[in-house]
């Protein structure tokens, strides 16, 4: 813990902090360029502490002493070598050290006189090593899904080549682990996934091209360098969400980090530098408040960023006000902005996601020349569950034909007018793979309405000389709109986003407001009594109420923020930590819970398992009761367990009948002749079967019909009829060893069916077929010994 | 066009329900060792052939195969390597 609160610039003894340039100003020789704002989120009490990031890649040296302090053994494991410790490999060439450099970025300790300082020096950082060896499906899939419950971020630097002709992502099991990481990870408040954009700016590639970068669950992130230009290795593309500093051309500043064998370097660059920098701010904002969620992450980016002095030609302001561009989405990550942000968030409205397909209608891709397709969205307003209205993510999902994947260039306009390049043109892409069922993700448009007029083009520039007799075709595209249905923004975090000023330290070396010197109008929230400064956290005394920050800042409010009630004079209290609202700050007095707690309302408390008697109301986060009788239930009507003396029937609890009886919502019925129990009238209803008949397929019979065998081991006694192995026509028990005859084509060998020709013929150069049997048995070849065993048995069977 | 060629590895990934039990016994039936769960993803486990080629261009047939006809294997896919890249 450091006390940074009162500091006026800060100071640590590691002898890289004064070259430390992406964090403060290391000197006064010329003002200082929009910062990220680290120190000021410092200075309001977060260093990152409780927080966990992991870093997945080649593994971490967690014997440096700048992480061994805040090395995490839980965060950490070796996917490449199957056991729990990160370490590199070491070789000649530090081919390893790419993990150390990114943890050292994040978590390095702060004022060991070391080396460097990470951006959350307090918080506790792992490593995943899981790029120094085959990278498969699953080993993504184990890595982004690593202690969900523990880690809280995982960054990554890496992905699939940056080349320009590489089109490739996460395959289904770490598509799954994504879904699941945002679903249950942070006890379900969705795990934090930050990723490097890319550096094939050389190669003109285009980072739409990577699914990684390209998914809704991961936050992408884009490089600019210390003056704000463009870096060489920038990938463009419309699913950057925000860029935090790297290095730029070879005379701009580098990333001064920890590097492998105890060592540092200032020589870390491109966006691998990038992601873990975002990560350490991250960090930063979920110590502010844990109990943001994946999207709210998201959301409080894409309201904090700035653009600040960032070079771009396509800056836009999209029509909810937040100014987007492709190479560095929503602009340069504000810490201080996040950690305030973050203070007061009130979690978004449920996502909800409307899938809008538009005609299947193929439509001709001409050489230099566009299909436009226009598609009218009502963003699912017919469907409460998927309504949306305002939006987040838009993902076009495309499928397209043509000779050569690198003319192409697809552009999406929103129906404000928002138009983002979902891709571009790629040099080096010859493939003639086209793009199949591949998702397309844009952020421009966030915060706007969904409804309306979406156009569709595709551009077909013809870059060389290549098949013009085969068109292009747009075979089939559909509009994905993830959103809420209600305005995602509650009053108390509305305010317009305007770019913050910046003073410089040349300007303002206190960096603070003098009270004698301020004579400017005060923030609408102080009383008569005065300010000395335009905030609400200067004013001498509040017109309404107060709330006091960790680091002993008095705010001005309105009302009481989330999570605070009005307990005496005008002082805003805090609730209970899993309270939403209150009436008191004790745990049993709340009144709304925080996303993941439900609130019993017997005993005013918010918890994560309601009791016995209720369920867990996921829209309501409240314990909604079970229906009467039930003593266990997901739902008003969906009981899983009764009271004493009652049996579910179906969802619901009822008299317990007697055997061959059932409950008919009056009373006991006997049940149909052939069934021993049943759940209902007719043949239909039985579950067991009488005497002398077998239940097959839900229903009773005298004997088990073809492909089915007799069951003795059903329960209580009962026979069934099970259905045979696939392979098997007939057969006398389970598994492909039971068969008792085979399908056509197939022969039985010891109880399996295996391919009717299992030998070759005496070439070795075909399967036997029946003119090479007729051959084999006109010439009797099966009595001579020496042939019995290439094609005699096949023949046999054969016939 | 560069012809790219899978790699195929001796790992699998299979989704077995029914716990790890069960997963046990259908990896030892047909010759896979079970190394566990992967991950956080329930009833995905990790399974692991010793006797089958370590790296190659074909997918791997043989009698381990018809691990893919037990009824409890509800998908099953052999690793294939991909080429991931540091930033």
């Amino acid at each position: 813990d450091y006390d940074l609160s009162h500091a006026q610039s800060t100071y640590f003894n590691d002898p890289k902090w004064p070259s430390m340039w992406y964090m403060h100003c290391s000197d006064n020789t010329h003002p200082c360029q929009s910062d990220m704002n680290i120190e000021g989120a410092w200075k309001r009490g977060y260093t990152g502490k409780n927080i966990v990031v992991t870093i997945l890649d080649d593994g971490i040296e967690r014997t440096h002493p700048d992480l061994m302090q805040n090395y995490d053994a839980l965060a950490s494991c070796d996917v490449n070598g199957n056991d729990l410790d990160p370490m590199p490999r070491y070789d000649a060439s530090n081919e390893n050290k790419h993990g150390t450099r990114c943890a050292g970025e994040v978590a390095a300790t702060a004022n060991n006189s070391h080396c460097t300082v990470g951006i959350a020096f307090n918080a506790k950082i792992g490593g995943v090593r899981m790029l120094d060896g085959d990278v498969t499906d699953m080993v993504e899939a184990k890595s982004v899904s690593y202690n969900p419950q523990h880690v809280h971020i995982y960054s990554a630097s890496w992905g699939p080549d940056d080349d320009g002709k590489t089109v490739d992502g996460p395959a289904p099991l770490t598509r799954q682990a994504f879904e699941n990481g945002v679903r249950m990870g942070r006890r379900g408040l969705g795990s934090v996934f930050v990723w490097a954009s890319g550096n094939g700016g050389r190669s003109k590639d285009h980072c739409s091209c990577d699914g990684y970068t390209n998914s809704i669950y991961t936050i992408s992130i884009s490089s600019t360098a210390e003056s704000g230009k463009k870096p060489w290795y920038l990938e463009e593309c419309s699913s950057t969400l925000a860029t935090t500093y790297s290095s730029g051309e070879s005379y701009d500043k580098k990333i001064i980090t920890t590097d492998l064998r105890q060592r540092c370097t200032d020589n870390h660059t491109g966006t691998s530098a990038s992601a873990p920098m975002a990560a350490g701010i991250i960090a930063l904002a979920l110590e502010a408040n844990p109990f943001l969620t994946w999207r709210d992450v998201q959301h409080v980016i894409v309201r904090t960023s700035r653009a600040g002095h960032l070079n771009a030609n396509d800056w836009k302001t999209n029509a909810a006000g937040f100014k987007v561009s492709h190479l560095y989405g929503f602009g340069l990550m504000d810490a201080e902005a996040m950690v305030m942000e973050a203070e007061k968030w009130t979690t978004v409205p449920q996502q909800h996601v409307c899938v809008e397909s538009t005609d299947r209608q193929i439509k001709t891709i001409r050489p230099n020349s566009a299909v436009r397709s226009i598609y009218k969205a009502s963003g699912c307003s017919d469907n409460p569950n998927h309504h949306v209205n305002y939006l987040e993510h838009v993902v076009v999902r495309i499928t397209i034909t043509h000779p050569r994947r690198g003319d192409l260039a697809i552009y999406l306009t929103s129906p404000s007018g928002t138009r983002s390049q979902l891709l571009a043109n790629r040099l080096f892409d010859h493939s003639m793979e086209g793009f199949k069922n591949w998702e397309f993700m844009t952020i421009h448009c966030w915060g706007e309405r969904a409804a309306g007029d979406w156009v569709l083009e595709v551009y077909d520039t013809p870059s060389q000389l290549r098949n013009f007799k085969t068109p292009g075709k747009l075979k089939e595209w559909s509009l994905v709109l993830y959103g809420t249905s209600v305005q995602p923004y509650s009053p108390t975090n509305e305010f317009p986003k305007v770019e913050r000023f910046r003073y410089s330290r040349v300007e303002d070396p206190t960096d603070d407001y003098g009270a004698e010197d301020y004579a400017g109008p005060c923030d609408p929230e102080c009383s008569e009594v005065g300010c000395d400064g335009p905030g609400p956290d200067h004013c001498s005394d509040c017109l309404h109420y107060y709330y006091k920050l960790k680091n002993n800042t008095r705010i001005c409010v309105s009302s009481c923020p989330p999570g605070h009630f009005h307990a005496d004079k005008k002082r805003c209290r805090k609730c209970a930590p899993n309270c939403e609202s209150c009436f008191g700050s004790h745990g049993d007095q709340c009144l709304s819970c925080k996303y993941g707690y439900f609130l019993n309302e017997e005993t005013s408390s918010c918890v994560t398992q309601c009791p016995d008697g209720s369920y867990e109301d996921i829209k309501k986060n409240v314990c909604g009761k079970c229906s009467e009788n039930c003593k266990a239930c997901t739902g008003f009507h969906n009981c899983t367990e009764c009271k004493g003396g009652l049996s579910l029937q179906g969802s619901r609890c009822s008299i317990t009948c007697e055997d061959g009886q059932f409950f008919n919502g009056h009373d006991c019925q006997p049940c149909h002749r052939f069934c021993a129990t049943c759940a209902g009238a007719g043949a239909d209803g039985c579950i067991n079967c009488t005497e002398g008949y077998v239940m097959e397929e839900g229903r009773c019979v005298q004997s088990c019909s073809v492909s089915y065998y007799l069951d003795h081991s059903s329960e209580g006694g009962y026979k069934s009829c099970k259905r045979c192995d696939n392979s098997c026509l007939t057969c006398n028990g389970p598994g492909f060893k039971n068969c008792s005859s085979c399908p056509s084509g197939y022969l039985l060998d010891l109880g399996t069916c295996q391919m009717g020709a299992i030998c070759r013929d005496a070439t070795e150069e075909s399967w036997a077929e029946g003119g090479f049997c007729a051959l084999v048995k006109k010439n009797n070849l099966c009595q001579r010994k020496v042939l019995q065993q290439l094609c005699c048995k096949t023949c046999t069977f054969q016939g | 066009p560069v012809c790219r060629t899978r790699v195929y590895t001796n790992h699998w990934a299979v989704k077995i329900a029914g716990g790890f039990a069960e997963a046990d016994r259908i990896a030892s039936k047909y010759g896979f060792i079970n190394v566990g769960q992967i991950g956080a993803l329930k009833d995905y486990y990790h399974f692991y052939h010793s006797r089958t080629i370590k790296r190659s261009v074909l997918s791997s047939r043989g009698t381990h195969s018809f691990i893919s006809m037990e009824p409890k294997v509800e998908w099953i896919q052999q690793q294939v390597v991909k080429k991931r890249t540091k930033r």
